[in-house]
């Protein structure tokens, strides 16, 4: 569809950065790579591993830089105090993956 | 949703 990315070009540019710095192989983070990321939130286990089902959505145990975004997007509205969400809303799927 | 035997793809579980 041609719903936006709520993933905005500003925090997008932000979230490739960080992306970036973590070294991707051939475009992709494997789990070992982003864990410590994400595990750096502070957030529950429990949470970040729903953070990480919502953002591998091909199931490759790796993230590229679009599901990566989804990744960072989720633990930054959790820290804002919103629950991260049981299944992934459409608004929140990268365009790339639609 | 995941292999019978196989390991999770997910690396917070």
């Amino acid at each position: 569809g041609d719903m936006p990315w709520v993933v905005k070009a500003e925090e997008k540019m932000k979230f490739d950065s960080i992306f970036e710095s973590l070294g991707p192989v051939g475009g992709m983070l494997t789990g070992d790579r982003v864990k410590p990321v994400l595990l750096n939130s502070k957030l529950p286990v429990d949470i970040l591993g729903r953070v990480w089902e919502l953002s591998d959505l091909d199931r490759d145990g790796m993230l590229d830089r679009d599901e990566f975004s989804v990744a960072m997007y989720l633990v930054y509205r959790a820290l804002e105090g919103e629950p991260v969400p049981m299944s992934l809303p459409p608004p929140l799927v990268p365009p790339s993956k639609r | 949703q995941y292999p019978a035997g196989g390991s999770s793809t997910n690396p917070f579980l």
